[in-house]
This record gives C-alpha cells, sequence and structure tokens, in this order.
C-alpha cells in the first residue's frame, strides 16, 4: 500500500558540510552505500565514472557551485565515499532527465 | 512523470505529480526534507537519500514546482551533460529548481527564473501559484524557454495536464497517461478538483504505473497540506 517517506529537516543556517547530517539519523549509511552504487552502475557507463574522478581529482575546488559543492563534501564525508562517487550518485538521479 | 497544475471554481490552484523512475530501489530512499532558514521553513521539497537537488518542492505561501524529463535522450548525451555542466557551468535541472525555492520572490518571479537560467538538460518545469490564474507548464531548452503554457481558467484551460511530451504535439505513441489524465480532470470537473480528486486522478492506471515511485500533492496556499505517498511496486 502507499506509505508515506521520512522527512527530515535541513537547517539552510548550518555549515553546508554538515546540514545535511540529520538524512544518516534517518537512514542507514551502509544501506545508502549499496543502494548509491547500484544506482551508478545501473545508470553511468564505467569509463564516464573513471573519467570524471580524473577531472575531479584535477579540477575538483573548480566546478561545483556553492552551496551544493559543499554538501556533496559533506555528504562524502558522511558516506565514508570519494566525493567524484558522490558527484556520480547526483548524476545517475539527475539521469532522470535523459 | 506526469504533472497537473490545476485551479477550481473559487481560484484554488492544486498542483500534483507523479515521479516515475525505473528503479525500484528509488522507493526505499525517498524522503521529504523541511529546509529551514531563520527559524522558519523556506521550503520543503521530495528528493531521494544523497541527492541535493529537488524534482518537487513547495515555497510556502508562493509557489509550487516540478520537473518532468523532456525527450529521449542517449546515454553519450549524459557525457555532453556532464561536460556542459562542469565546463560551461550550466546548473543542473533539480539544482535550478532547488535555487528558485529559495530565492524566488513569488509565482511571476519563479517562471522567470525557471525559464532563463541555462541548465544541462531539456525539461518540463509545472509551476503553480498561489493565486487565482498562477499556474504554468514551461518547456525548456537547456538554452532557454521553448514554450509557457499558462492556465487560462477564463477560457477554459482551468487545468494543464504535462507527461513527457510538448504539448503541442500529438502524442501517437503508445504513452497514454496524457490523454488518461486529461479525460480524468474532464470528469471531475472544476467545481470538484481539489487535492483529494487531483491524487486521485494521478493514481489511475495509467497515469500511476510500475515505474511510479511517488505522487506528490500540494497547493502554495496551504503549505500544510504538502503530501508525498511512495507508490506500491506492481
Amino acid at each position: 500500500s502507499d506509505v508515506s517517506p521520512p522527512t527530515i529537516d535541513v537547517n539552510l543556517d548550518d555549515d553546508p558540510q554538515v546540514r545535511w547530517a540529520p538524512l544518516f539519523q534517518v537512514f542507514d549509511t551502509d544501506f545508502l552505500k549499496r543502494t548509491a552504487q547500484e544506482m551508478i552502475d545501473a545508470a553511468i557507463p564505467k569509463w564516464i565514472h573513471e573519467a570524471l574522478i580524473s577531472v575531479m581529482n584535477v579540477s575538483e575546488p573548480f566546478i561545483l557551485p556553492e552551496p551544493y559543492g559543499e554538501e556533496l563534501r559533506g555528504m562524502s564525508s558522511h558516506f565514508g565515499s570519494n566525493l567524484s562517487d558522490i558527484v556520480m550518485l547526483n548524476f545517475a538521479y539527475e539521469a532522470n532527465a535523459f | 512523470c506526469t504533472s497537473i497544475v490545476a485551479q477550481d471554481k473559487h481560484g484554488n490552484v492544486y498542483h500534483g505529480r507523479n515521479l516515475d523512475y525505473r528503479y525500484p530501489a528509488l522507493r526505499k530512499v525517498t524522503l521529504n526534507v523541511n529546509f529551514w532558514k531563520n527559524g522558519k521553513i523556506a521550503y520543503t521539497g521530495t528528493t531521494f537519500a544523497g541527492y541535493v537537488g529537488l524534482w518537487t518542492g513547495q515555497s510556502p505561501y508562493k509557489f509550487t514546482v516540478s520537473g518532468d524529463q523532456r525527450g529521449k535522450h542517449h546515454w553519450w548525451d549524459l557525457w555532453k551533460t556532464i561536460v556542459s555542466a562542469f565546463l560551461m557551468k550550466r546548473t543542473p535541472v533539480s539544482w535550478l529548481a532547488r535555487e528558485t525555492l529559495e530565492k524566488a520572490e513569488d509565482f511571476q518571479d519563479a517562471v522567470l527564473r525557471l525559464s532563463k537560467v541555462p541548465i544541462i538538460a531539456d525539461v518540463y518545469y509545472i509551476v503553480g501559484g498561489a493565486r487565482p490564474g498562477e499556474g504554468a507548464v514551461i518547456t525548456r531548452n537547456r538554452a532557454g524557454p521553448a514554450d509557457i503554457w499558462p492556465l487560462e481558467p477564463l477560457s477554459g484551460g482551468w487545468f494543464r495536464v504535462e507527461t513527457n511530451f510538448d504539448h503541442w504535439v500529438p502524442n501517437t505513441g503508445k504513452d497514454k497517461r496524457r490523454e488518461a489524465a486529461e479525460k480524468a480532470m474532464n470528469a471531475t470537473g472544476q467545481e470538484h478538483v481539489n487535492m483529494d480528486s487531483l491524487f486521485q486522478v494521478l493514481s489511475l492506471f495509467p497515469v500511476c504505473n510500475w515505474k511510479t515511485v511517488y505522487t506528490t500533492t500540494m497547493s502554495a496556499a496551504s503549505p500544510e497540506n504538502y503530501t508525498t505517498l511512495i507508490r506500491p511496486p506492481a
């Protein structure tokens, strides 16, 4: 049957790196990591992922606009993942537009 | 996806959307987010865990917004899209929706921002306002607007349905969500449209289908009624 999703509060007055912390009180981090990997594997060709890692290593500080860049960096710390993985996850979700 | 914006006989504007996506796992990572600023809710949205953009949201007493995919693309478009995001500094579609929810002053400002800011992919933005007549479907190219289709309640245009096709193009394919939704809205009638009847329209097959992850109904003038339900898998 239909179910309501969880609701979290994100305080925009907090530092962007920590404002998504409530997410990890609602969702299990290991579950999120597994789901994220599934999403990336399903939506993003491996060569694009590898190319993006190279791009991010060289120019990451310059290519992510704020506050999203800082939010993604904070998210990657919580996930225990590379920033490029979190950026890829966001592009995988964004792929809904394709 | 299917988005509907409609106005009842009393001038109340309602907005509903189905988000369709081919990964069933998304049902388990869907969440509502209240974004707070200066001690009050600045805007609310529905998203997926780990995703900082919004495909669905409302700015209380100002406007509501949803985004629907436009056109079919191939995997190499994804690479072009990532390059355009990084090198040309174009904004991801869902980031512009969130940025608009955060910064737009009112419905008109929201429509202007969602129409003009360069984005990384074609899309439909559906916008509902807090006052009579405030509703529109914005058909976007990457560089700017291709079309703006407003509510015209005085001349019979009391609702607009957008799925994933340009509204001015006849649908010759097998996808009948648009026709089914329009038929159901006409059967409902302007005098009976409300949040519940809009949800019922969005629950009819094939408007609601095996890809539908969640349904949101909202009305900018009544932000407390923002409702998202995760739909069961087929």
